[in-house]
């Protein structure tokens, strides 16, 4: 099962992982 | 990203829906090119897709199959296209990764699965009336019932407007200047793998998809959005991208992932949320009402009365029961008093009811309403004609008249008949029994009389006994 799963290691994220979107 | 806009009308371009197939230099069928192109010196694979009718061959798909946002549910693509049998199928919408959330708006074949709440991030979708729409919406907009939408989802980054590039203002819309070491320019301009859903100018919807891997080979946002110029794309967006970006060719992967399987030596395509799917024509309704079969997007009508391209009108015929009764799914259902598959001829004496179904209930025999049953008989006991009703009484009581006499007539004739051919074999048989007592040929012989022979016996036994006579 594991030789196919993917390691979600190619990240390309619009917005920064590190805070959450707030609104204005 | 920054602002929700709950009513209004916020900036999107609206593309009248283009005409039915089949349309000249357009293929009623996906068109599936594969492309290497160089970007800034650099060879990029990827395929670029048109389909005609996307109204009915193009749907947003959550993650295997409806349900799957709302239980969170990441998939590969061929895990979520293969069941629903895509031709051709994507990556869609963004997703939370942790989580396995659908961000954004999210409208499957006309479920509203998702709602940003009025977010302002790109918007890619197609209404009830097939117009393509594409750029910003506020709730009030996504939550239209008048015109509504039938697929919807969210991208980041609208590339192309109006057949020109949209990414700086863009950028600006979707709040670039919140975002910490401007990550979100970051993602503009990095090299990744991509893809993007878009329209060309004969209302073809588009599906981009690039190879690639972040930071190292790929396209940016500014090189997938002039190469989609240059395909005559007027409206695209940006959809997910990096590990995500998928492309799944008749159920098989036909790209080359970004992300790593468990072992590094291979490539692993990405459990994604929601999947852009090319299939065979839907019909409108999808199931034909329940009354019929999709055949390449034409609904083909069970049983004989259902018509129409949904079918959901009932047609039973020019003569439309005659106006006594109401077309249903197995013909005519005929008022009272009526029957016969038009419901054009009226209850024969003696039955009343819906269809004549019912005999009348009077009694000596007297007709009934046909339409109530109710009889008409007085207290003596003799059938009081309805007025209605009087002249084909008079109808039957002639009728019963000249029966008996036709009958009876035919009797007596018969009968006639019979006597004569009696007579005649009485008298014949007493004619012949006369004839044989006094006939000319009636022989009886006597062997002897008084014991003499007669004399021709004597004769005939004298010649016996002379054998030596001449």
């Amino acid at each position: 099962l594991g030789s196919r799963v993917s390691r979600d290691d190619d990240l390309l994220l619009p917005y920064s992982r590190a805070r959450a979107r707030t609104l204005r | 990203d920054c602002a929700r806009v709950r009513a209004g009308s916020l900036e999107h371009e609206s593309w009248p829906p283009p005409p039915p197939p089949p349309t000249p230099g357009v293929s009623p069928h996906p068109v599936v090119r594969a492309f290497v192109s160089h970007f800034s010196g650099r060879a990029v694979a990827g395929h670029l897709t048109r389909v005609a009718a996307p109204l009915r061959t193009f749907s947003v798909l959550e993650p295997r199959g409806p349900g799957g946002c709302a239980q969170r549910r990441r998939a590969t693509v061929e895990d979520t296209a293969v069941p629903a049998g895509c031709r051709v199928a994507q990556n869609g919408g963004f997703f939370r990764m942790g989580t396995g959330e659908c961000l954004g708006n999210v409208v499957s074949d006309g479920r509203r699965v998702s709602s940003s709440g009025g977010l302002q991030n790109a918007q890619f979708g197609i209404r009830r009336d097939g117009t393509l729409v594409t750029g910003y919406l506020s709730e009030e907009e996504v939550l239209d019932t008048v015109n509504p939408f039938i697929q919807l989802l969210s991208g980041v980054v609208w590339l192309i407007r109006n057949g020109s590039i949209y990414i700086n203002e863009s950028q600006a819309i979707e709040c670039d200047e919140t975002q910490e070491t401007g990550s979100f320019s970051k993602f503009v301009n990095v090299i990744s793998a991509r893809t993007a859903v878009g329209h060309d100018r004969k209302g073809q919807l588009v599906l981009f998809h690039a190879d690639g891997q972040t930071e190292q080979r790929g396209i940016n946002l500014w090189e997938m959005a002039e190469f989609l110029l240059g395909q005559d794309v007027v409206n695209a967006i940006n959809l997910d991208g990096g590990g995500s970006a998928t492309f799944v060719l008749n159920g098989t992967l036909a790209s080359y992932p970004s992300d790593h399987c468990q072992d590094n030596m291979w490539r692993c395509p990405r459990h994604v949320s929601t999947v852009v799917c090319v299939h065979e024509p839907h019909c409108q309704p999808p199931d034909c009402s329940g009354h019929g079969t999709c055949v390449d997007g034409h609904c083909e009508c069970t049983g004989h009365f259902w018509r129409g391209t949904a079918c959901n009108e009932l047609d039973c015929g020019p003569s439309n029961c005659s106006q006594h009764g109401l077309c249903t799914e197995t013909g005519c259902h005929c008022d009272a008093g009526w029957m016969g598959s038009n419901c054009s001829e009226e209850c024969p004496l003696g039955w009343y009811g819906p269809g004549c179904q019912r005999p009348c209930q009077c009694e000596h025999q007297c007709p009934c309403d046909p339409q109530t049953g109710n009889c008409s008989v007085s207290q003596v006991k003799q059938c009081l004609w309805p007025a209605e009703s009087t002249s084909r009484a008079g109808e039957m009581a002639f009728f019963t008249r000249t029966t008996w006499l036709v009958l009876t007539l035919v009797l007596v004739f018969l009968l006639l008949i019979s006597t004569v051919a009696n007579v005649s074999l009485l008298l014949g048989s007493r004619a012949e029994r006369n004839r044989h007592l006094g006939g000319e040929y009636a022989y009886h012989p006597l062997q002897e009389m008084n014991g003499e022979l007669l004399a021709t016996e004597k004769d005939q036994t004298e010649e016996s006994h002379s054998p030596f006579k001449d």
